[in-house]
């Protein structure tokens, strides 16, 4: 891990296994076994992604982590997200939902808060992760709670795109883009 | 189009608004000004990408083409598709679902057909576009059913990687992949 920041520091891009192996101290050969299993493949004349081989060290050393995550605009979009039990198998683990509305939503066991219980429940619940499925115009006025709440990293489903403090995480999934694509190939970066 | 499609045979990947304009007989401040309606900036002093630029140009001579769709799989996520009325807003239209389960789902006023009728009424509607939101063990047989089918374009949001005749092409959304991003930035390209 030290030897992949240091790399990275030193603006280095790729590195090959024998390379990497020196810096470990460990043979190529090992290097590689242990490489497969996170499943990277140096492209073969290239090497090792430096930045790739650190995001799978990150993952690997989270592996027994479970990250809390709390969905924000429980409508259809966000119903589903809080129905779908497939979430921990992946260490993620839905908490909570808030919504304007919290009248109970069929096949959701998980409690809906209003929105004035956000600051308080996730600092609580210890969450800074949260799913954002409010509609467009609701989208950056709810992501500024978020932030002032404590939320650090935002999956955002909305077509909005966030301006949000530097430090905070947002990550947009837009379906319409991912549609698109079938069709015409990749446009343009979207536009921040 | 022809300019670019030409450039794209060469193997060309970037050309300056000089050059292109040259080869389509405008100025290139005229040409400029077209270009940036459709967003596309070239990024100073490298120009412009031949592909983006040809991509840009298909959507915008599909301008007013509807793209007319299927939602195979009407589940919590399914649902929620069909009940969103914005997709008409860029040009697609959900015409209607399928499921081993047909009976009425509140909020959905689309038709939703057993999945023995799939083929029939895709050839009738005149639909080669489905959106795959069946569950994972289902998806590949599924697919193939599709593709028996007539549809040409998969957007697939489920886990399981699909494995389709060439000419059909596939958009895999992966949810946990975008929530893993936030954790551990880009992780190895899926595997497929
Ligand atoms: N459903 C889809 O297929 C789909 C597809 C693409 C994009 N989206 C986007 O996802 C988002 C959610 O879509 P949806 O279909 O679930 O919408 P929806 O209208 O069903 O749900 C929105 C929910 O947000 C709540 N809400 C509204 N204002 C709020 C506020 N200020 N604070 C907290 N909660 C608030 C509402 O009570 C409602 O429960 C939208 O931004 C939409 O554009 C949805
Ligand atoms: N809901 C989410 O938030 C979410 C998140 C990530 C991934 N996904 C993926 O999206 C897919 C759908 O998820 P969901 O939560 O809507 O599931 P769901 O169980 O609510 O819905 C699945 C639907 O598919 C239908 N179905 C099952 N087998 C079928 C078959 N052979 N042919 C036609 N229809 C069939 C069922 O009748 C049901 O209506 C799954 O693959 C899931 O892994 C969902």
């Amino acid at each position: 891990m030290n030897a992949l920041v240091g790399l990275q520091k030193q603006g280095v891009g790729t590195v090959s296994s024998h390379n990497l192996a020196a810096l470990c101290n460990v043979s190529a050969s090992a290097l590689r076994k242990d490489l497969m299993a996170f499943r990277s493949k140096g492209k073969q004349r290239i090497g090792y992604s430096v930045a790739e081989l650190l995001n799978l060290l990150k993952k690997e050393l989270y592996r027994d982590v479970v990250e809390k995550v709390v969905v924000v605009g429980v409508g259809s979009f966000g119903s589903a997200l809080m129905k779908y039990n497939n979430f921990s198998l992946y260490n993620f683990q839905i908490v909570a939902g808030f919504d304007e509305d919290t009248t109970h939503r069929k096949g959701i066991n998980l409690p809906i808060y209003k929105m004035d219980m956000l600051a308080e429940t996730v600092k609580e619940l210890d969450v800074t992760f949260a799913i954002l499925t409010v509609p467009e115009i609701a989208a950056q006025p709810v992501a500024r709670l978020l932030v002032e709440s404590g939320i650090e990293k935002i999956l955002n489903f909305t077509p909005a795109i966030l301006k949000v403090a530097k430090p905070v995480k947002v990550n947009h999934v837009n379906l319409v883009y991912e549609m698109e694509y079938l069709l015409f190939g990749a446009l343009e970066p979207e536009q921040a």
